[in-house]
């Protein structure tokens, strides 16, 4: 077996000896065929054969099968046979037949050139051919779509295609909606869906996201009024969440925005068997957890400072000049904490705590006074002095240092160390001259 | 010292008194670990003497008092242009002794200051010169355990010069008066220092202030009429004091 090669999409067809005058006693037939799930245009480009009525004598017949499109004679001028003139003849189907024929004699005043004709393959939009008549019913019992040469069957949301690929059947379980927003809503929405429908849908999003349900549409849920006020007995939407009493929803009226505090969400959409609910429609949403917002921290501050903190949000404190940061009585160099998909910060906010720059230097041959108290404490200010009268202090007597904001004792002169200088040449007792 | 007199208490706080191999000798605190004396008084010889054989004694007034209380040096620093192996020359008698640790100063321990920048030793200004040497004359030579205290005039260089002229006559080698020397005395006689005293300080004082203008060094005898005091000149030999105290 050697396969069949593709028919073409295009081909020209004209009468024998064109332009020359065709023979007689002709009988001639064309098949044309183009690709399945087109139909073929035929057009004249030019049509000359012996007129006559009913095109008698010599005629070109168009069928399609055994049904005749057309029988054509005739010219452009005459005034007997069938001129098919500028338009072109359209095939309900993928083929077309061409019969020519002619007898014996010609009109020895004309000679007649016969028929030429170009013909293309036009794609059929199955979508919109009529019903078929057997019975059998649409092509797609949904969606039909149309393709070059052919078309597709499709379902509405809720739905599956069945193997016969033009009919659908209910199935709206395992739906997983996962990505940050979307739209989802009942089997066949707006029209009813069959009864005894049990569909589930699972909106399952990061951790550290919540999501919002948005029943922006109409929502038609039958409710039964009894005693108690609204029941939802037969048809329901269930909204449950995890750890928490699941909601069911019905009536008429919609939820409007669900606030769900939860990254994760089932819905289980029921129908009996009797009733009617026109069904329900959604969009959903999705925002980051929220971190409570950080306190004030007291000789520091908090960047950046916002109204609302959510996931993934990182904020840093830093100290004021002369504060260190502390936490767990340990001293950092820096601190910066996230907000965690549970809606904490992963580190607890630290202290500040004001600086000291130690214990001054012990000077050797003199001592350190406190100024402002005895304390090492940032700005805290001291003075060292020497033992007088036999050192004296490197800068004057005068020069103070004071506990900066590098934890160093720092003086007002740029003295690094102070240092003792002996003083020489200066005894504390003269040798007194009296005499003279 | 010759014709002097006894110092009262923490008067000359700079006074050290020096026991080399047990002879007597003088210095002065310069630093607080730093002693300068005469090179002579650390040399037998042509050898500087063992550190271990150098008592230090600060803060004496008696000799009898305190005597435990010595410290040992951690080195010797004799000039390094000072040679006198037969004592006939006396030029760079000076010396510098490093302690193992660094004194604290009060009242009786107190430095002597270096001379200052363009220091002059000007004729006729009186200084003091100060010591535990003998105190009597060359006929009769006391030694003395007391702190004793002398104020003597600069002498010209001229002037010395000449009373070593006048000596030289009946004496065969005499040391010569150089530049690095400056004398000191009375033309009179019977003030003077004289043997221990050597080493010792012999100050002028400005603007209050002691300066070490003099090193005890030597002298044709003590206390001769129309004989003066020979002293180190300190003012020549300032950046050399620097310059070792910085290197060691």
């Amino acid at each position: 077996c050697w396969p069949l090669p593709d028919p073409p999409m295009h081909g020209e067809v004209h009468s024998p000896g064109y332009p020359r005058p065709y023979p007689h006693n002709l009988q001639q037939q064309w098949d044309l065929h183009v690709p399945e799930g087109y139909q073929i245009r035929l057009t004249f480009t030019h049509l000359d054969i012996e007129a006559s009525a009913d095109c008698y004598y010599d005629s070109l017949s168009v069928l399609y099968g055994e049904k005749l499109l057309g029988k054509f004679c005739g010219n452009e001028n005459s005034a007997d046979g069938h001129h098919p003139g500028n338009h072109p003849i359209l095939s309900p189907g993928n083929s077309l037949k061409l019969k020519f024929q002619t007898d014996g004699n010609n009109p020895e005043r004309h000679q007649n050139v016969g028929f030429s004709a170009q013909y293309q393959a036009i794609d059929i939009d199955e979508c919109s051919a009529a019903e078929p008549e057997d019975g059998s019913g649409p092509l797609c019992s949904q969606i039909c779509l149309n393709t070059l040469g052919s078309y597709l069957c499709s379902c509405h949301h809720g739905y599956e295609l069945r193997s016969d690929q033009r009919s659908c059947v209910l199935s709206c379980s395992g739906g997983l909606f996962d990505e940050p927003k979307g739209h989802l809503s009942s089997p066949g929405y707006p029209s009813p869906p069959p009864h005894g429908v049990s569909c589930q849908y699972v909106i399952a999003v990061e951790s550290g996201f919540t999501i919002s349900l948005n029943f922006t549409d109409k929502f038609n849920i039958e409710s039964v009024h009894t005693e108690e006020g609204r029941q939802c007995l037969h048809h329901w939407l269930e909204v449950a969440i995890a750890e928490e009493k699941s909601i069911k929803l019905c009536g008429d009226e919609s939820p409007g925005l669900m606030h769900i505090n939860s990254n994760v969400v089932r819905l289980n959409y029921h129908t009996d068997d009797a009733g009617q609910s026109s069904g329900w429609s959604l969009d959903y949403s999705t925002q980051r957890v929220k971190c409570p917002v950080p306190g004030n921290i007291a000789n520091g501050r908090v960047t950046p400072r916002l109204t609302e903190y959510f996931y993934r949000d990182y904020i840093y404190v830093r100290c004021d000049q002369g504060y260190k940061i502390m936490t767990g009585g340990q001293e950092i160099d820096s601190f910066s904490t996230m907000c965690q998909s549970n809606g904490q910060w992963h580190l607890k906010l630290p202290e500040c705590h004001l600086i000291d720059c130690g214990e001054p230097e012990p000077l050797l041959n003199g001592g350190v006074t406190f100024l402002s108290g005895y304390q090492n404490q940032y700005l805290s200010v001291i003075q060292y002095h020497c033992n007088e009268p036999f050192y004296f202090l490197l800068g004057g007597a005068n020069v103070t240092f004071t506990c900066e904001a590098d934890r160093v004792w720092r003086s007002s002169i740029d003295i690094v160390s102070p240092t003792c200088i002996p003083v020489c040449g200066q005894p504390t007792k003269h040798i007194s001259y009296y005499q003279r | 010292i010759i014709g002097g007199s006894d110092a009262p208490d923490d008067t000359i706080p700079w006074q050290v008194l020096l026991s080399v191999s047990g002879d007597r000798g003088g210095g002065m605190v310069i630093a607080d670990r730093w002693i300068m004396t005469a090179a002579h008084v650390l040399m037998r010889g042509s050898q500087v003497v063992p550190s271990s054989t150098v008592r230090i004694y600060m803060g004496l007034n008696e000799v009898t008092e305190n005597l435990s209380a010595y410290v040992f040096p951690s080195s010797l620093h004799v000039h390094p242009e000072y040679h006198n192996p037969r004592h006939t020359d006396f030029n760079n008698d000076i010396a510098l002794i490093k302690l193992q640790d660094p004194i604290t100063f009060h009242s009786s321990i107190m430095p002597v200051c270096l001379p200052p920048e363009g220091a002059e030793y000007e004729t006729g200004v009186i200084g003091l010169v100060s010591g535990f040497g003998t105190t009597g004359t060359i006929n009769k030579r006391i030694l003395t355990n007391k702190l004793k205290y002398l104020n003597l005039p600069l002498v010209s260089q001229q002037t010395c010069s000449a009373s070593m002229t006048s000596l030289r006559r009946g004496t065969s080698e005499i040391p010569n008066l150089t530049d690095n020397m400056f004398c000191a005395g009375i033309p009179e006689g019977g003030k003077d220092s004289c043997q221990g005293d050597s080493g010792g300080p012999f100050t002028l004082t400005e603007n209050g202030r002691f300066w070490a203008a003099g090193i005890v060094s030597w002298g044709a005898n003590c206390g001769m009429k129309d004989r003066y005091g020979v002293y180190t000149r300190v003012a020549n030999y300032v950046n050399w004091i620097k310059k070792t105290m910085q290197e060691n």
